[in-house]
């Protein structure tokens, strides 16, 4: 695959995962595995837009 | 590059274990 291609399949995902983080940050959960896994979703979130941004630029 | 790559395959994998996550999830209130 090309750059460009990656880019876009990059920001695909991203969408995706963002629109669950945030379903996620607006319901009550005390599972703690599941915070975990949320906290988790939201650092590899905040990782790949920093790349997106970084291979825009 | 090599980064790139790297960073859509973690996600990609990320998402594909998500399915079972998503439906846990539209179980708890708002």
């Amino acid at each position: 695959t090309t750059t460009k291609e990656d880019l876009q399949r990059l920001l695909q995902l991203l969408l995706r995962i963002s629109t669950v983080v945030e379903e996620a940050e607006g319901r009550r959960i005390e599972n703690r595995a599941m915070v975990r896994q949320i906290s988790i979703m939201r650092e590899q979130m905040f990782r790949g837009y920093y790349l997106l941004d970084a291979f825009r630029c | 590059s090599k980064e790139l790559k790297q960073a859509v395959l973690v996600l990609e994998n990320m998402v594909a274990d998500m399915e079972d996550f998503v439906i846990f999830l539209m179980s708890y209130p708002r």
